[in-house]
């Protein structure tokens, strides 16, 4: 009736059940929008491009593959290529450019290597350092470390003293030999991609005021 | 406040539910799938003015008897929401991110006479 007209609230309950409903659901709609300050609904969640699905797919498809490789399998990589070398061990060979060569402070050196899912218990790896001999061709050992792999994952090691020593040399060059136990095979992690490949972290000061850092 | 049931025609609190579904939203709201609006119904006559809902104590009874026999000008009141909560929503905005969001008063809890 004209009189309900003018409560805001008492229209609503006048008219019949459909219109009613229609009118309540338009209603609530409306409120929604205008207090989530938008105009319109939103068109919804779109789907990925189809040729970023196929780029994911194929990178899934491929660690599948790799992951079906025997577990220890080395793929060369860039950062530390491997040396012909003993059944039992493994050389790694990190180079330094020229500009941290250059600099005369080595403030630290880090050296992170990534293990592999070892075997069951803990495995003890030898880790260590060569220099080249200053007498002969051969590489003579900087220091040795004995380390216990509990479990996959990163561990590291403080390589300072014989980075700052390679300073000395033409070609500043870190070797590293890893000794594990006969039936292990490789250490490090079969992984196609870079980021789980030993690396060495050196924080190096140059003569002019600015730092230097380098991975 | 009072619920509308019956044959109840006095100001009460009337249940109605929105479903997204019904309504074409679901594939922009994530959570929750609908939401109990409610809303407001019924008459106000004079004595029933400014009292939150029908519940009221003898004190307010004997008032309102006397302000029926008053017979003050006879314009009725409004039956409308007294106390209402937020909505919570979980919902894709226009660029497809995830935003989580509380809507202020959108749940009608009780009625009551202006």
């Amino acid at each position: 009736a004209a009189k309900d007209a003018w409560c805001p609230a008492c229209g609503v309950a006048a008219l019949a059940p459909g219109p009613q409903r229609d009118a309540l659901l338009a209603l609530a709609k409306q409120s929604i929008l205008a207090k989530l300050r938008l105009p319109a609904r939103p068109s919804g969640p779109q789907p990925p491009a189809r040729g970023a699905l196929l780029t994911a797919l194929r990178r899934m498809r491929a660690q599948r593959s790799d992951a079906a490789a025997p577990p220890g399998m080395l793929r060369d990589g860039r950062v530390a290529s491997r040396r012909s070398s003993t059944p039992r061990s493994v050389h790694l060979h990190f180079r330094f450019s020229q500009e941290v060569a250059g600099s005369t402070e080595i403030l630290q050196a880090t050296l992170y290597l990534f293990w592999a899912a070892p075997g069951p218990g803990a495995q003890p790896v030898t880790v260590r350092l060569l220099q080249p001999d200053p007498a002969g061709p051969n590489m003579t050992v900087a220091s040795e470390t004995r380390l216990e792999v509990q479990r996959p994952g990163w561990t590291t090691l403080d390589v300072r003293a014989a980075v700052r020593s390679l300073f000395g040399q033409d070609i500043p060059r870190l070797t590293v030999e890893l000794e594990v136990p006969e039936d292990w095979g490789s250490p490090l992690l079969s992984d196609h991609s870079d980021s789980h490949w030993p690396f060495v972290v050196t924080q190096a000061r140059a003569r002019t005021p600015h730092r230097v850092h380098r991975r | 406040g009072i619920d509308c049931g019956g044959d109840s025609r006095m100001c009460c609190r009337q249940e109605f539910f929105v479903d997204f579904k019904e309504i074409g939203w679901e594939d922009w709201i994530i959570q929750p799938d609908g939401y109990h609006m409610n809303y407001c119904a019924g008459l106000c006559p004079l004595h029933m003015a400014g009292v939150p809902g029908l519940a009221a104590s003898f004190h307010t009874a004997v008032l309102n008897r006397i302000k029926a026999a008053s017979a003050a000008a006879a314009v009725d009141s409004c039956c409308v929401p007294t106390q209402r909560r937020p909505l919570s929503l979980l919902y894709y905005d226009r660029d497809s991110n995830i935003v989580k969001t509380d809507i202020p008063d959108m749940i009608v809890d009780s009625c009551g006479c202006t």
